[in-house]
Formats: structure tokens, C-alpha cells, sequence
């Protein structure tokens, strides 16, 4: 599984759809100050869940749409977009407990796999193996996969609209915010992981207390 | 759990101050180490001391001297030292459990030539384990990347971004010759 | 007194914001400003909001917006960009009570080449009202000083000085063929 | 009136006496990490007065004083001298309250001036005015300088031993703190005066609270 690509459209200095693609290694990235590159680190940690505004440099989470310029009105939505290669890792059978009777509209319910999958994964259920009896727990076969979802690309996107309106979606459906959480549980990615390391802050695990950086060994772990 | 938490533990301690560690590759030498201490809990209104080898309950210390130096604490490391270090704690964390993607904000501003050299090598050395993104201002460490995207802003105010190659990057870091590739 | 802080006050607002003040400088055009504020003071636990006219008792708000950008605040701003803003308030506060020495370091660390340019020469702009020690790893910096002092630590652990010429600062970093002169 | 030396010997990383001379209007301090530059800005606040080791980066004073290293013993003490050229400005007479009877040990007791200058003052005083009746308040006359010590050169010295014993010193005679502070009043010279920027503090005044900033102005004022 691999970070393949980064779509940023109306969000802070993005006015304009932008596409960063990451087929390679080590990418850089480089320009004058105040051009928009950390802009990218706050793009990546909005769509991971953020909920702090001030942790994105603003004042209210609406600061993420673009506001406008010179020769510029301002947007009225900001979209946010990662896009990742899962591709089967091996052919081993991973049995997986589906949470099937989500409080919530059921074509929104996502948990683990976008909805229609859902409807594929229980397709497959019928064939092989035996629900336990009563419950809303489901059993479903699938390959394994870097993250637990059955396609080969995964896109998780973020909006915000003017209005205050917030979605998240897994392939285009939308879900909820635990859904991205769960999608990216043991992986090491999120909002405020160590894998973000953001503008001045490389110290911050040296001057954290004891205890937070107690905090960041158990997330490894 | 308790094991789950010893292992990592274990496995970070080992990659950061260990004989062949992060830290004495970044610093050529010196010793490191991450260790389990008590903490001071507030239990109904008493201070408690935890039990340091209770890995449930103990805090994170980390101690860490240059070649030929012993600083008291890391406090008294300089501002580029407190990077280095940070970066080899960073990627001992790294080595026990890799996330597929790491973002790096100018983790170089403090580094003299030679340390931004030896932070780009040990980036590299990391790529069978994830793919970086970093942002930098330094020509060295763009030196080290497979590939460069340019960010600026030609229409005031709005971001765009450029494709680059190493030198288009002009000696005032503008970007020179831009191609919307 | 009311008065000297008023006086103060205005030179410093002129000195930043004004039509040719230090900001418009740094960034080639844009607007800045700073302004008094009313306070939330608490007397006898009542919460009491100042008066920002009154001098003595108000607080000082800064606004800084970029050419063709319109940031809510200053939290919006690039490191970059805080780092300039900063560098204009601090000469302004410097014209209207120069001290006879000033000491910067690593104020440009996080400066592209461009800005980098820029800042030197505002120091040497300033140094009718003061005499400036700059610590830096940027070249650029470097080629704005009269003299250049290297401190090394030849033998480990103990810091050496050493007289440098700007030739002699290798593109690593290290500073070559040291005199003691 | 302009600093022309700093004088460090024993103080963190300078085991040894090491000189700095300003006589350029840009001095520039170069080197790789770790070797002792921002020691160099330590040492200009601490011989000001500073009194907290937390803002010397250390957790008690005695980490200033050299602590050893590979091949040296740690120093038994921490001293450094700055050195002011501070010429007749105009030869406009100025009139200058004298606090003679300060409650230490005379010798000790420096005030605005060092005191072989406080006698060189009171002789000047017998000649052209008359002392006000009573009370200790003598007055002088003296040139007009940038520091008010009637002296071409000023050295003003911290110095302090491994067993705690701190001393501060004007022109080679021990003085309190608080001479030091009169010393430099209105100067804009300071510990923590707006003049001396530390590493990773140059977004301080912006980040600061409106109070905060406030305090900043009033030190200009
Ligand atoms: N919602 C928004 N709409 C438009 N512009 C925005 C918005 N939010 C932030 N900005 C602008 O983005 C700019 C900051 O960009 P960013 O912090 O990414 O710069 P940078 O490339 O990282 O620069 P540096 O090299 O100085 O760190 C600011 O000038 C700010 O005004
Ligand atoms: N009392 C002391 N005795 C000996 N060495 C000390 C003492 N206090 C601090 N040091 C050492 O001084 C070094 C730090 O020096 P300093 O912070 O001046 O480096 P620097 O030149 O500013 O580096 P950078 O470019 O990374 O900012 C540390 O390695 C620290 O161990
Ligand atoms: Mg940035
Ligand atoms: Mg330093």
C-alpha cells in the first residue's frame, strides 16, 4: 500500500484543482516563502481528520477555503483528496468482522469498506462460510490488503462548505469521520502521527514531558 | 498491551542508542538512550510515583551526548544537534513501525552543510521502508530527491505548481524556466 | 509616563506600517500595521474590558498582510513571512530607541535566498543607529559582514575562535584553513 | 558610546580565555552545529544580569561554568567582560544625583559610578556647587557620556565559582546587580531586552500576547 496521490482544490492558497502524484521515493518540494508549501502538510492532515483549527493556522475551520485575492473571489468549497495504491498484498484469506448495522443511514455506514462492497463482501459470505447465528455480525472473506478495503485504489476525501457543511468519503461515498479513523487504524497514518512533521516543530518530540512522548511510543505500537 | 508496549520499547531503544543506532550514524559517534522513568500521577489528590519498570505507567527520558561532549540534558544541545537527534528518534520510531507515507516541513532549517548532507543520506537510506515528502530551502537536500515539484505563486495569492528539475532551482531559489509538467 | 508611551507608539506605527516603513520594505510592497486593543482585565474578579484608547492600559495588535494577500491574522502567515514581519518590527522599535548593539541569531533560518538578500542588506541599513552581531549558516548573510568570526571545536568539546575570510567558509560548512589571527 | 570586546573564559563551551572584538559595524559569528555560537549569546545575557538558568538552556546556574570534556577538567570558574568604548559625547555639564551612602560595604557600593570615580566626583563637587543641606544626596558634575561613569572604557564582568559565589563587577570593582541594571538604564541594553534575539525566537514578538508586546513598546519608551 502507497500514498499515490494529493488533490488539492479551493483549499487555503489552492484556488485552482492541483494534482501532486508520488510515484517516486523522495519527493521534493521547493519555492519562495509564503508560496503555499506548508499549505500541502496542513492539506494532508485536514483530510486525515484534523479537528483543530488553530493546529491548521487559522482561526476557524471555514480559514481552510480559500478566501479569495487580488484578482480572485473567494471559493466556496475546499476538497481535499489522498489517493492510495492498495493492492492485494498476498493471497492469504483474512477473515474480517463487518459492522453491518450502523446507527446511521445504512448507504453511509462504511466502517471498514465502502458500502457497495459491503453488499459484495456479504455476496461472498453466502459461499463459504456460516454467519453466527443472531447478532448483526457478518463474516466476509478477502485478500489481504495493506488497507481493509477489497479495490485496488482507495481515495479518502474531505469538503467543507461555506455554509459549515462537512463530508468525508471513502471512494466517492460518504462516511463518517471514525470510518477514515478506522481505515487508517495500525497503519501509522493520521492527523497528529509521527509521520507529519510540521514547519518548526522537528523538536517537539525532544521537549514533549515524559508522558507525551509515552503517548507517541504507543502509537507505534 | 503490556508485551505490545516492551517489544516497541525494546525495538526503539535499540535503533536509536544502540552500537549501530540512528544516533551515532547521524553524529558519527556519541551515545543515546531512551529510558523508561517514573512519573509523578496525582491519585484522589495524593502524589504518587509510579513504578519506572511498570511499563504501563512509566514516562519516556532521552538522553542523548554528541561525540566528546556530556551535556546534562538535552536542553543544553545546540539548536542543530536538537535536530539531529530528533530526526534519529524519528526514524527509530520509523523502523518499528513504518507508515507508508512521511511529510517533512523543513526539518533542515537548523542544519549546518555537513548535518544537512548526513540528513538527506539517512532520508535515502529510509526509502524500503516509506516514501518522503519533504520541503526544503536547501540545495543539498534537494540534491538527494528523485523528483522535485515547484510551488509559487505567479498569480498573486493563488499556488500553482510547477514541475523542476535540481537546476532550474535558481541561486535565489526562485524558479527559473518553469514548465507546467 | 502617557505622553513618552504615546510618543513611542506613533514613531514605531509610522516606522512599520507607514508608506515607507520597514514592511513595505521587506516584502516590496503590502500593508502592515500595529494597533491598541482593549485588554479583558480582571479587578476584584469581575472581568473589566480597558479602553484602547487609553495608553496606558491597552494592548498592541499586529497586522501584517502580504502583497495581494489578505490573511485574518498573523497565524496565517508562512514561517517565511512571520520571520520577515518579525525582522520590520523589531528595526522599527530599534529606530525609535536604538541600542548600540544588537544580536541576531540565526534570524534566517527560515528565509528563502531572496529574503535572505533582503534581510542583509536591512541590517546593513541600520548600521548608521547600531552595530550588529549576526550568527548565520546562510551564505548570503555572510557576504553582508565586515568580518567573520569562526568558533570551531578543534578539539572536542572546548569551542576555539577563529579568524575566517568569506572565501575560506567551504560549501560544507567547514571553515578551512583556520588562522588564529 | 559602542561595545568594542567580549571576553569569555570558563563559560560553557569557551573553556579557555577567548576574545571577540567589535570593531566592525557587522560582525558575523560562522561555524558548524554544536561548536558554541549561541554560547557566545548566552554569555552576553547572563553578564547582564540574566538569573534564570532555564533561559541559559542550563537547570541550574553552575551549568555555565565549563563542565569538562574528553580531555579537560571542568573549570572552577565562569567569568565574562563586556567592554563599552564610552567617550565625552558633548561637553555639556550634566548634573548627577549620587546614592553615597548605599547600605552595602562602601567599596562595594558603585551606584552610577566606580567608586574611585565616586571620589574623584565628590572633589569635583567642592569646587563649583554647593551640596543641598542634609541627607546623603551629593551632586556631581560630569561630561556627558553614553554610560554614566565618568570613564573611557566601561568593563562590566560576571563572574561566578563552583561553589556558587557570584559576583558582578564595574571597571574591575565588585558591585550588586542592581548597578549593573542603573548602569544600562535607558540604553536599551538588557538581558531580555528587545536587542538580543535568540535562536528560534525571532517569531517571539509576533506570537507574544498583546500584553506581552505592550512591555516590549514600553522598554523603547
Ligand atoms: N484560506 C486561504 N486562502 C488564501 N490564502 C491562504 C489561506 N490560508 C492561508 N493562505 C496563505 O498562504 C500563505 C502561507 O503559505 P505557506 O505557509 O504554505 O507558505 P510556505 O510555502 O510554507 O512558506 P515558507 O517557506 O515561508 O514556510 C500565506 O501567505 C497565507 O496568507
Ligand atoms: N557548561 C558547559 N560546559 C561544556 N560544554 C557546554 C556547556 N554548556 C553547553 N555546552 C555545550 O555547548 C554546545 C552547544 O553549543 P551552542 O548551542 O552554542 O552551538 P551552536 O554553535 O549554536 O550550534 P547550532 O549551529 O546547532 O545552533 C552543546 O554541545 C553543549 O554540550
Ligand atoms: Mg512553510
Ligand atoms: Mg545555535
Amino acid at each position: 500500500m502507497r500514498l499515490s496521490k494529493l488533490t488539492l482544490h479551493g483549499f487555503k492558497s489552492f484556488a485552482d484543482r492541483t494534482e501532486f502524484t508520488f510515484d517516486d521515493a523522495v519527493v521534493g518540494v521547493v519555492g519562495p516563502n509564503g508560496c503555499g508549501k506548508s499549505n500541502i502538510v496542513d492539506a494532508v492532515k485536514w483530510v486525515l481528520g484534523e479537528r483543530s483549527s488553530k493546529s491548521l493556522r487559522g482561526k476557524e475551520m471555514i480559514d481552510v477555503i480559500f478566501a479569495g485575492s487580488a484578482g480572485r473571489s473567494p471559493s466556496g468549497m475546499a476538497s481535499v483528496t489522498l489517493t492510495f495504491d492498495n493492492p492485494v498484498e498476498d493471497d492469504s484469506v483474512e477473515m474480517v468482522e463487518l459492522d453491518l448495522a450502523s446507527d446511521e443511514d445504512p448507504s453511509l455506514a462504511c466502517g471498514d469498506v465502502a458500502p457497495e462492497s459491503i453488499g459484495q463482501a456479504a455476496a461472498e459470505l453466502s459461499e463459504d462460510a456460516s454467519a453466527p447465528q443472531g447478532g448483526n455480525a457478518a463474516v466476509a472473506k478477502r485478500r489481504r490488503r495493506g488497507l481493509p478495503i477489497d479495490a485496488d485504489e482507495v481515495e479518502v476525501e474531505r469538503r467543507l462548505y461555506r455554509d459549515g457543511t462537512s463530508q468525508y468519503l471513502i471512494n466517492a461515498r460518504r462516511c463518517r469521520l471514525k470510518d477514515i479513523r478506522n481505515l487508517f487504524l495500525d497503519t501509522g497514518i493520521g492527523a497528529d502521527a509521527y509521520s507529519i512533521i510540521e514547519q518548526g516543530k522537528v523538536d517537539a518530540m525532544l521537549l514533549a514531558s515524559p508522558l507525551e512522548r509515552r503517548a507517541i511510543f504507543e502509537e507505534a505500537a | 498491551s503490556r508485551e505490545r508496549f516492551g517489544e516497541v520499547f525494546e525495538t526503539i531503544r535499540e535503533e536509536f542508542g544502540g552500537p549501530n543506532g540512528m544516533f551515532r550514524k547521524l553524529f558519527g559517534g556519541g551515545r543515546a538512550e531512551v529510558r523508561l522513568m517514573p512519573l509523578v500521577k496525582e491519585i484522589d489528590g495524593q502524589k504518587v510515583v509510579t513504578d519506572e519498570t511498570d511499563l504501563l505507567e512509566s514516562g519516556i527520558e532521552v538522553i542523548a551526548k554528541p561525540p566528546g561532549k556530556e551535556p546534562r540534558s538535552i536542553s543544553q544541545l545546540s539548536g542543530g544537534e536538537k535536530s539531529m537527534t530528533a530526526v534519529a528518534l524519528l526514524m527509530s520510531i520509523f523502523k518499528s513501525k513504518p507508515s507508508c507515507f512521511c511529510v517533512l516541513d523543513e526539518v533542515d532549517a537548523a542544519l549546518d552543510e555537513a548535518n544537512t548532507e548526513r540528513f538527506g543520506s539517512v532520508v535515502r537510506a529510509f526509502t524500503s521502508f516509506s516514501h518522503f515528502i519533504v520541503i526544503t530551502h536547501h540545495k543539498r537536500t534537494m540534491q538527494q530527491c528523485d523528483r522535485l515539484y515547484g510551488v509559487t505563486m505567479q498569480e498573486r495569492g493563488v499556488s500553482k505548481r510547477v514541475s523542476v528539475r535540481f537546476d532550474q532551482v535558481g541561486a535565489d531559489g526562485q524558479i527559473q524556466n518553469q514548465s507546467n509538467a
